[in-house]
């Protein structure tokens, strides 16, 4: 019997500190509790510290998570039921490193474009990637009649190899976006799902560069001297990742929304079976069909 | 136990210093009795707003009070409750009484500044409590 209470307290202290990873994610990384079977959250409690100083995010970046959170979530911070997507994480992430070149051209319309290093070690294992945008912030509200079409070139670089393996050419992503630009727009969202899905998983670093023209969707390229028009510059972009965090400590909404039921809303099996005599499987469609009513 | 049984049936039913209503009223509506409560802090309090942007205010509430002796059909206990409160009623009072605590929960979302800079929202699981039973 000693034996067998050292194994169950091995598994349930090995199952607390499993459990304990989660919450960390709430800590800062430095402040992380490897050994600790507490969650570092309390950690934090006992200390009460606020954490180790932190780099300030970017205030456009802000606004923009600031404004996603109304949209998800309620005042007292109660996600809105009215939301059908999976994810339950987006993480917002500004280049850490972008190599300055001409910040667009106002007179033709060439946009910012540059190299961009985005360093995603947040990302944690348990978070898979469902969606990923980037975001260009307008700075001053741009004033066209008509809609502007922008073509979009996006490189994504392989990062460095570690010598064993040759590095693959890089991904070089051509597409076409039409914007319709008016006065209320802030911010331009380019979905890079697809591009990003294989890398965000196995790297940690994602370099790429992106270039923009814009012009007027009926003219001819920028070099039409009347297509000329004002661009407002445009900082550069963030790089957002939604994803599905898959731990215990996050919110399933599916799993909420389908699984979860109070014992006394499940009907008894028993009093069900009796009333459909012709057998177990004819009572379980009448349930469901019932259910699905 | 048919002697105690009879004597406890001569004995008064209401005290005479307690009219009926109040007798009445201290089984309908017993004095604190296990519910649930609401404590608003905001993460300011907690020195975390460094690090958490929203919400500004969170109301995780919690669970408190005494519990009743029939506890089966107000709070969806389990059986074992009941016995657990018999034994501690008539055979050894070193067992605990049933204790109040939350049944149920609802998630919280949080927007967060991680430490390089980016900014996270998150959703957590049971972070409020929505329920309470006697367990």
């Amino acid at each position: 019997s000693q034996a067998s209470r050292r194994e169950a307290q091995i598994a349930a202290s090995s199952e607390l500190e499993s459990e304990a990873e989660p919450w960390s994610l709430l800590q800062p990384a430095d402040r992380r509790d490897k050994s600790g079977l507490l969650p570092p959250l309390f950690k934090v409690l006992s200390d009460g510290q606020g954490g180790a100083p932190r780099l300030q995010p970017d205030s456009r970046a802000l606004q923009y998570m600031k404004k996603l959170y109304k949209e998800y979530a309620t005042k007292e911070g109660i996600p809105k039921s009215n939301r059908s997507h999976l994810y339950n994480t987006i993480r917002l992430f500004t280049p850490c490193a972008q190599h300055k070149q001409a910040l667009g051209d106002q007179v033709t319309g060439i946009l910012p474009s540059g190299n961009l290093l985005f360093n995603l070690d947040r990302v944690t294992t348990v978070e898979h990637l469902l969606k990923s945008v980037l975001l260009y912030t307008i700075n001053n509200s741009v004033s066209f009649s008509s809609p502007v079409k922008c073509v979009c070139n996006l490189v994504i670089k392989e990062p460095k190899s570690s010598g064993k393996t040759l590095s693959r050419a890089p991904h070089s992503f051509t597409f076409n976006s039409q914007f319709e630009f008016g006065k209320k727009h802030k911010w331009i969202e380019i979905d890079v799902t697809t591009l990003l899905q294989p890398l965000v998983a196995s790297n940690k670093k994602i370099h790429m560069s992106v270039n923009f023209t814009c012009m007027r969707h009926h003219l001819q390229p920028p070099l039409a001297q009347d297509g000329l028009f004002n661009m407002t510059l445009l900082v550069f972009p963030s790089l957002i990742l939604y994803l599905n965090d898959t731990s215990a400590q996050a919110y399933h909404r599916w799993y909420s929304l389908h699984y979860k039921r109070s014992p006394s809303q499940v009907p008894d099996q028993k009093s069900n079976l009796s009333a459909y005599p012709v057998g177990e499987e004819a009572a379980r469609d009448g349930r469901f069909s019932r259910h699905r009513r | 136990g048919q002697e105690t049984a009879v004597s406890e049936l001569k004995k008064p039913l209401v005290p005479a210093s307690l009219n009926m209503s109040d007798y009445v009223n201290q089984f309908l509506f017993p004095q604190n009795e296990c519910e649930l409560h609401d404590f608003r802090l905001s993460f300011s309090q907690l020195k975390w707003d460094n690090w958490i942007v929203a919400p500004h205010r969170y109301n995780p509430r919690y669970c408190k009070g005494d519990c009743p002796r029939a506890v089966r059909h107000r709070y969806g206990s389990p059986v074992h409750t009941v016995v657990q409160n018999i034994i501690y009623e008539t055979l050894d009072s070193s067992v605990p009484r049933p204790s109040c605590v939350p049944a149920k929960y609802s998630p919280l979302s949080v927007l967060t500044i991680e430490p390089d800079g980016s900014i996270a929202y998150k959703e957590y699981e049971d972070m409020i409590a929505t329920k309470c039973t006697c367990r």
